[in-house]
């Protein structure tokens, strides 16, 4: 439900993608500026990169232990209200084997978004680059070894995030009716059309998150590109893509590539 | 680039590529001995309407076929899953004939039917880029026996636009309320389903996503399976 909300939250506001809904509520404590967070590229042309935060900030992977930490810049948002409905009407008669079914469904789904004022913190990025200059990354740190042989894998650096200010509530109201006499039925909350296997029922719940003050919502990140020898960039311009400058290529997947290559999507424009 | 007609004329093309190409994507499926199919197709259904079980295998695919940092455990994958859901989502990753071994997906895992493998995470992972509740309403079009239907609805109109009702083939959708289902399913994937007289028009919506595409790559897929169910 959480992020259900954030994404929704994100259609209104972020419609050209450059923030990152936040999905689970224990990853928002840990979204810290300058915390790093993996980016994983799909494998397909159609999926979108998966974003991962880390318990680990820019300074903990650097060769050098003094980076300082961030210049925050903050300001107000938007406050944001959102409510969403759907309805869904409907009765499907079908023969599945020699049972013969008549099943009629109403739903309506309410989701109600509020989270109120909502302020912008940045990492002042000039301060970041001048910060960051002729400094190196540890390229012996696990995450990095880890990294480097994944060759789908960019490490990403979280540089704005969108904070509540105040207590906020995020409900859903859900409420089925259905009518069958069959075995027809679909079997979750989110589906408005449903059938039990027999019967009338109504099925009614309300379920409601509180979410306290200064939980981060979106993030968004800069990719970095690390060369060879622990040197890296920031990716700030549309277009420049991070990653890892790699010597030689060794691939980490274990399965035949070949096997993947057999697919015609995989060199498919995006 | 411009948004007009070319566009939409290219988008109903791509479709129309993705659907014929897809099809020969999923022959792994096709052949699989009908047991098998039938038992993948079971644990499929279950997925469709268990968002919570797609995420979790889609995480066990990453981690098997290109590893995610930390390194994930499968007991921290399905830690958080019920025991029926782990019981097939075990059962799944057996039946394309993947075996995780120390139960470390990203170090332990041995594909056995590597294509059979890839087979089924292209069909997983187009399930779960389609947008909220389209994998559900594909669960309800598999329940209706009209995913066969969908696909060569989506392979008519992918050809020019508007598909006739008369068609036999197309019979199913006669019925106004399961028509209903359809048009929804299809509008979560930015097709603009309209039921003329006797015949259905697609519009691709301006500015779409990639949902149209993976709508036809998850109905090949479904239909590959379903065949003799």
């Amino acid at each position: 439900m959480f992020a259900k909300a954030t994404r929704n939250f994100l259609k209104e506001v972020d419609a050209g993608g450059d923030l990152i809904a936040v999905s689970k509520l224990n990853d928002a404590e840990g979204l810290q500026l300058l915390s790093l967070v993996t980016k994983r590229k799909g494998y397909w042309f159609w999926q979108k990169p998966k974003y991962q935060p880390l318990s680990l900030t820019l300074g903990d992977v650097l060769s050098d232990a003094d980076f300082p930490g961030p210049v925050v810049v903050e300001s107000d948002f938007v406050k944001y209200e959102g409510k969403y409905e759907n309805h869904l009407r409907g009765s499907v008669e079908t023969a599945l084997g020699k049972i013969q079914l008549n099943a009629q469904g109403r739903g309506v789904v309410e989701r109600q978004s509020s989270f109120g004022t909502l302020r912008k913190q940045e990492a002042d990025l000039q301060q970041l680059i001048r910060n960051s200059v002729d400094r190196k990354l540890k390229l012996s740190h696990s995450l990095l070894q880890y990294l480097l042989a994944k060759r789908s894998e960019v490490l990403c650096v979280l540089t704005q995030r969108i904070m509540t200010t105040q207590k906020c509530v995020i409900s859903e109201h859900i409420q089925v009716e259905e009518t069958c006499g069959g075995a027809l039925g679909t079997h979750t909350k989110t589906v408005q059309v449903s059938a039990s296997e027999d019967g009338n029922f109504v099925k009614d719940s309300n379920v409601v998150l509180e979410i306290p003050a200064a939980t981060t919502i979106a993030y968004g990140v800069i990719e970095l590109y690390v060369k060879l020898d622990g040197q890296f960039e920031f990716c700030l311009l549309h277009g420049k893509h991070g990653g890892f400058e790699h010597e030689s290529h060794k691939d980490p997947v274990h399965l035949d590539p070949v096997v993947f290559q057999d697919f015609v999507f995989t060199d498919a424009p995006d | 680039g411009s948004h007009g007609a070319s566009l939409l004329d290219e988008l109903l093309s791509t479709v129309h590529q993705a659907t014929q190409q897809s099809e020969k994507n999923f022959h792994p499926f096709e052949v699989l001995p009908e047991d098998r199919r039938s038992a993948l197709w079971g644990v499929m259904h279950s997925l469709l309407f268990d968002k919570e079980l797609l995420a979790a295998l889609e995480q066990v695919y990453d981690s098997v076929v290109g590893g995610v940092w930390p390194p994930l455990g499968l007991q921290s994958v399905v830690a958080g899953l019920k025991p029926l859901q782990q019981q097939e989502l075990e059962a799944f990753l057996s039946l394309v004939g993947c075996r995780i071994q120390g139960g470390n997906p990203s170090t332990g895992s041995e594909v056995i039917d590597p294509q059979l493998f890839v087979t089924a995470h292209f069909l997983v992972s187009a399930l779960a880029e389609m947008p909220e509740d389209a994998a559900a309403l594909l669960g309800t079009c598999c329940e209706l026996q009209t995913v066969p239907v969908l696909c060569y609805l989506l392979h008519t109109l992918s050809d020019k636009g508007v598909s006739d009702l008369g068609d036999p083939a197309l019979a199913a959708l006669v019925d106004a309320d399961r028509f209903a289902v359809v048009q929804r399913l299809f509008a979560l994937a930015d097709i603009d389903l309209r039921r003329l007289q006797s015949s259905v028009r697609g519009v691709i919506l301006k500015d779409p996503h990639i949902f149209p595409v993976v709508l036809s790559i998850s109905l090949s897929g479904l239909c590959a399976l379903s065949r003799g169910q």
